[in-house]
């Protein structure tokens, strides 16, 4: 609790004008920007919490069988934004779980950055998905203090996300090259 | 020549210097360009209320004076069975990627902006510019909140009659998730990814303020320059567009206007994506 009532604490600190507008000094800002990143990194702890339950199965098959030996890290990463991520870039193995907060069902193409293009996704029935890898824009991977290997983005299409539920999906580095495209840009053309 | 990139519900077309030029979709094919421009902000006496900087409180150009940042565009394409892209570089400090994934009936710009450079010691104001053939006659659309659409009309309020004296900031409105404007024919319709300001100051044109660095306080209070030089050169800035055009009418029982809601809604709540490392792992012992 102590966890969530940080991040509320700091979601009410965000409704003053200036949080809203922009209109903060510049070191109020960092200020900001501190409070709600250690704010996430707390909550992340409950997050992680919740769905290894979840992820263990119904409450009332436990009693029956043995807990999952995993316990699953279920990190954000905060620099998405920028086609960073340490985990999808630094390991071979890992899940991706996307949590939909809409009330209804959704599908969505997502970006996942990584350092190499020779991948292969499945999905939670065990199903490879379709993917697609292009290459992380040189002016993106130029932006000063970016400390990051990633070169591409895996695109996938998350498929029926249900509502304010999540599906996961494994994501495994391939050692068959051969099967992977190298993205390729078509000739520049000038008049 | 051209480039075009697309699918079945919406393709877009690039001139050979590498501008978007033409959208067809919804069975109508309209010219659309897009563009980034920056206003120089003004310099000011902050002593007179009337000729105050721009900054962090007030968006106010210096003479409305408008600045395109390129004439031509460096362009990269990348195809495949999932999505299309054009990768655009504007300049040294702007660049951006149109893409249309396989499913979609919108064209998604991600825009890269900054550090936007202050060298000539000039502030600057950049926007994204869509301009189309549609005949809005100075009325768009802004929403309020992501809520309902509120009508705007070019110089004009509704309950008084008001003499603009700066035509650009004088129609800017806050956008905290769409602007569009239509005719009898076709629609336009832009989602942002954040709030932003934005106006159609012509006919058919839409624009959106990115990002911004000036150089003055405009002493309402924050006693600062917005010039975020905190991490050495000044901020970059990378943010989505989603552009919807189509048949203003509603055609089969599906309105353009719903799909930008559910869009909307995706947009802005977008799904929570957790990371774990999976290494011990083999996919049957992860199922």
């Amino acid at each position: 609790d102590a966890h969530l009532s940080f991040m509320r604490e700091t979601m009410g600190i965000m409704q003053h004008h200036d949080a809203i507008t922009g209109t903060e000094k510049q070191k109020v800002a960092l200020d900001y920007a501190k409070r709600l990143s250690v704010g996430f990194d707390a909550c992340s702890t409950n997050i992680k919490s919740v769905l290894n339950q979840l992820s263990d199965g119904p409450v009332e098959a436990k009693a029956t069988r043995p807990r999952a030996a995993f316990e699953f890290e279920f990190k954000t990463c905060s620099l998405l934004n920028i086609s960073s991520c340490e985990i999808s870039e630094k390991t071979d193995k890992f899940t991706l779980t996307l949590y939909n907060p809409l009330a209804h069902s959704t599908s969505e193409y997502v970006r996942v950055p990584v350092s190499d293009y020779n991948y292969v996704v499945t999905d939670n029935n065990g199903a490879t998905v379709i993917t697609q890898v292009v290459p992380v824009p040189t002016e993106v991977i130029d932006i000063f203090h970016r400390e990051s290997s990633a070169k591409y983005e895996l695109v996938f299409l998350a498929s029926n996300l249900p509502p304010v539920g999540y599906r996961s999906y494994f994501i495994e580095k391939s050692e068959n090259r051969n099967n992977f495209a190298k993205p390729q840009a078509q000739p520049k053309k000038r008049s | 020549s051209l480039t075009v990139i697309g699918n079945e519900h919406i393709e877009l077309t690039f001139d050979t210097n590498g501008f978007l030029t033409e959208v067809t979709a919804d069975g109508l094919n309209r010219l659309i360009s897009q563009e980034f421009l920056y206003y120089e902000g003004a310099v000011g006496n902050n002593a007179e209320f009337l000729n105050r900087s721009s900054g962090a409180y007030i968006f106010r150009p210096n003479e409305d004076k408008i600045v395109p940042v390129a004439t031509q565009v460096t362009i990269e394409v990348y195809k495949g069975d999932l999505v299309e892209e054009v990768h655009q570089k504007f300049n040294d400090w702007i660049s951006q990627v149109v893409r249309v994934y396989h499913k979609s009936n919108y064209a998604e710009f991600e825009w890269l902006v900054g550090p936007i450079p202050i060298d000539d010691e000039i502030g600057k104001e950049v926007i994204t510019r869509f301009k189309s053939d549609i005949e809005s006659n100075g009325i768009f659309y802004t929403d309020s909140n992501g809520r309902e659409m509120l009508k705007r009309k070019l110089n004009h309020r509704d309950t008084w009659d008001v003499k603009i004296a700066e035509a650009v900031a004088g129609n800017y409105y806050p956008i905290t998730t769409k602007i569009a404007l239509e005719d009898e024919t076709a629609r336009m319709a832009i989602l942002v990814d954040r709030a932003q300001g934005g106006s159609s100051l012509q006919d058919g044109a839409l624009e959106l303020m990115v990002h911004r660095r000036l150089l003055k306080d405009d002493a309402f209070g924050v006693g600062e320059a917005l010039n975020e030089t905190e991490y050495g050169d000044g901020l970059v800035a990378r943010g989505k567009h989603h552009l919807f055009v189509g048949l203003s009418k509603q055609r089969e029982g599906v309105s353009l206007k719903a799909l930008e809601r559910l869009v909307q809604l995706e947009t802005l709540l977008p799904s929570w994506k957790l990371f774990s490392n999976a290494e011990p792992l083999s996919v049957d012992e992860w199922r």
